[in-house]
């Protein structure tokens, strides 16, 4: 199994077409291993981006820096997932 | 899980058992339901579609899949709830009884298997196909880029390592190609639904191109009652629109080709989501995701069902 563990989804809210460009440049740097759940397209959709460990440090500087506002919608990825696979478990066993 | 009173559908499931579930639903229900293979995926496990019918030959038909992308798994979870509510309200529910009566439904409910299999055992964040890249160290296609409808445009990508990857060519992808085949041969679709995770829309074409398509009042009116109908039970609240003024340009989706061959009735969900879990629904937020989508989903059926065309 590919481990998560640390890596946090954000929820970012774009407030102008600026933050969306910006998102957009984030989103074509493949460096930092980003995975997009939802795309910046308008300031009407939220953009939930999973920010692997490593690149943590530097995503949440890169928001902060450009003043778009976000927060932190999984705290840990592993830890939920972990549930998810025992409820999986525990029901394949019943 | 053999008795299908004891299966349960709030629950995260394997593909086996799911596929043995269909085996149960299909007994339960013998003249209603049939299991029809249409076709092997790239690691060679069958694919299946769940055909609701009570008789005729290729009766006007609609089209459902779930679970296109592997890692939204309450797509599929939902789809496996729909499956059973829609068997068992035939001949108590009026309106699914009406529908059945004139149409025939046909539910993918994992249209990508090998995905599905894998965010099981490997990798529970992944998305696509997993056919071999030739070239690259990277597998896998999006499944939702794949199709004949403005292929390799703007949306999608022409990186193999992309999770939007379109693939070398429309319909390279098997599990595409099974569902377009199905649907070509049988010819009489009218209605195209997939059910994809998440984030709250209800879309019609076009992704692949921001013009609006020729039907675009009525599909936007179908919408908007549908969701109102879903928003009812739970106050769930969703956008409606064409994909790409709702979300942004995208091509090689499904739904645009179903709308370019002649299925005028072609739309997409995104699922609910609470805002803080994405892709990791969890369990006990199932059932009621379901129950909502099945307003929705039965609403557009319903129309279709009394507007022939």
């Amino acid at each position: 199994h590919k481990l998560f563990i640390g890596d946090q989804v954000l929820r970012i809210n774009a407030e102008s077409e600026e933050h969306i460009q910006l998102l957009k440049e984030l989103e074509d740097d493949e460096g930092w291993e980003l995975d997009f759940w939802t795309h910046p397209a308008s300031t009407d959709l939220p953009v939930d981006i999973h920010v692997p460990f490593a690149s943590l440090h530097a995503v949440k500087n890169f928001l902060q820096a450009h003043k778009i506002p976000f927060h932190v919608m999984i705290n840990n990825l592993q830890e939920l997932l972990d549930e998810e696979q025992e409820g999986v478990e525990l029901n394949a066993m019943q | 899980e053999r008795n299908a009173r004891s299966f349960n559908f709030g629950a995260y499931h394997t593909l086996d058992t799911i596929y043995s579930w269909m085996d149960t639903l299909v007994a339960a229900h013998p003249n209603l339901v049939s299991k029809v293979q249409i076709g092997t995926s790239y690691e060679n496990r069958p694919m299946y579609a769940l055909k609701f019918s009570t008789g005729g030959n290729k009766r006007p038909a609609i089209w459902i899949d779930a679970g296109i992308h592997a890692r939204e798994w309450v797509s599929t979870a939902s789809a496996v709830w729909m499956a059973d509510k829609m068997a068992t309200d035939y001949g108590v529910d009026p309106s699914v009884t009406s529908l059945l009566g004139q149409m025939d439904v046909y539910l993918s409910i994992v249209t990508n298997p090998d995905g599905y299999v894998y965010t099981h055992t490997s990798d529970r964040m992944w998305r696509k196909t997993r056919s071999v890249n030739t070239g690259s160290v990277c597998r896998g296609v999006d499944p939702n880029r794949n199709w004949d409808a403005g292929f390799g445009g703007p949306g999608a990508s022409k990186n193999p390592c992309s999770d939007s990857y379109h693939g070398p060519h429309a319909h390279s992808e098997i599990e595409v190609k099974n569902v377009v085949d199905l649907v070509q041969s049988h010819g009489n679709f009218k209605a195209f639904i997939s059910v994809h995770a998440y984030s709250q829309l209800l879309m019609y074409p076009y992704g692949y191109s921001c013009t609006s398509v020729p039907h675009q009042a009525e599909l936007d009116s179908v919408g908007r009652s549908a969701v109102q109908a879903l928003s009812s039970l739970y106050g769930t609240s969703y956008k409606v629109g064409s994909i790409c003024k709702i979300i942004y340009q995208a091509s090689g989706g499904s739904i645009d080709w179903s709308y370019d061959i002649g299925i005028k009735y072609s739309f997409a969900f995104e699922l609910r989501d609470t805002g803080r879990y994405g892709f990791l629904l969890p369990a006990n937020q199932i059932i009621p995701t379901a129950s909502e989508t099945w307003l929705g989903l039965k609403h557009i059926m319903e129309y279709v069902r009394d507007h022939p065309y």
